[in-house]
């Protein structure tokens, strides 16, 4: 997976963090300090269609000629999230109760085209 | 994207930074309170010291460990919040309950009895720590009797207190069971209660004697 930087516009992840002192949410989540809300961005031309990533392998490069030569066969490839992981919160919640949990698919650690 | 087709990301780019910005925030609220099913953020009114939030936090993990006798993996966990009983916000009690099998009642005497608790780290200086030995009154069932006491911790590592006085009456009693209240004064810290495998858990040291019989019996 690629990460963004600059004005890259192939698909790649966008790294976002959200600060929780900084929109006044510190009081009540406890743990961690913020969010990674990263999320995925850019283009997925065809001949990167169906592969997370970067293309690897011969058989990959052959696929994605085929592809680029059949252009309106082909269906659109969008640039989605290919791995996430939970994001783990320690917060008060409208008992005051401290509470723990673990929220899954929250955290977008890589992104790659449909 | 082909002209004019929609890109659910690319709207985004089309804004300005800062514009931007405060969409991708509203959106990660919203994702963390809809996960939460929270309508909105709470509002906190009694903030618990950090201090005893750690204690919590250890107790939930030595519970987790008990349960399923592993290192527990993240799990949902709810630690009922601190009551206000627990000392002001600037304090907090722990309770540690000890259970004693008086086998050899008759025939022992009670020589010493010493209550060792193991610091984490504490701040350097001397830490005050009010200690109260809680035991069931043989008045009445809901009476306890308590001798207060206060240990001064200085370091990290093992603390001990003489508890022979409480653990005697308790003997003269066949109670089995010592209750320990330790309030910490500023929340500075706790004694370790769960993790470091139990080596590191508070304990009692009792060292007793048989009383030798007048009669000498051979057997």
């Amino acid at each position: 997976s690629i990460d963004c930087s600059g004005d890259s516009r192939m698909c790649c992840r966008k790294e976002f963090f959200v600060d929780f002192k900084e929109i006044g949410w510190e009081d009540w989540i406890i743990q961690p300090e913020g969010y990674h809300m990263n999320y995925c961005v850019g283009l997925c031309p065809l001949h990167m269609a169906g592969i997370p990533g970067l293309a690897a392998s011969f058989h990959t490069a052959v696929l994605n000629l085929i592809k680029a030569n059949n252009a309106d066969a082909a269906m659109d490839s969008c640039c989605v999230p290919t791995q996430r992981r939970p994001l783990s919160l320690l917060y008060y919640d409208r008992d005051s109760n401290i509470v723990k949990t673990d929220i899954p698919n929250m955290i977008v650690d890589a992104c790659g085209c449909t | 994207a082909p002209r004019g087709a929609w890109c659910p990301a690319c709207g985004l780019a089309a804004l300005a930074s800062s514009a931007q910005r405060d969409v991708l925030v509203a959106l990660a609220k919203q994702s963390i309170l809809s996960k939460l099913r929270l309508p909105d953020r709470p509002n906190v009114t009694q903030p618990v010291s950090r201090g005893t939030l750690l204690t919590a936090l250890r107790r939930m993990r030595a519970r987790r460990v008990d349960t399923d006798g592993s290192p527990g993996t993240p799990r949902d966990g709810t630690i009922p919040h601190a009551h206000p009983g627990m000392g002001s916000s600037s304090s907090h009690s722990v309770r540690l309950h000890f259970r004693f099998s008086w086998e050899l009642a008759g025939s022992t005497e009670i020589l010493q009895a010493t209550l060792y608790l193991f610091w984490v780290s504490p701040s350097s200086g001397t830490h005050p720590v009010t200690v109260r030995l809680l035991q069931p009154d043989p008045t009445g069932p809901n009476a306890t009797t308590t001798i207060e006491t206060r240990l001064e911790v200085q370091r990290a590592g093992w603390a001990t207190l003489d508890v022979s006085r409480a653990v005697r009456s308790l003997f003269s009693r066949g109670s089995p069971r010592l209750t320990v209240e330790l309030e910490v004064v500023g929340g500075w810290g706790s004694p370790l209660l769960a993790g470091h495998g139990d080596s590191h858990w508070p304990f009692v040291v009792t060292q007793a004697r048989a009383r030798t019989s007048h009669r000498v019996q051979r057997r």
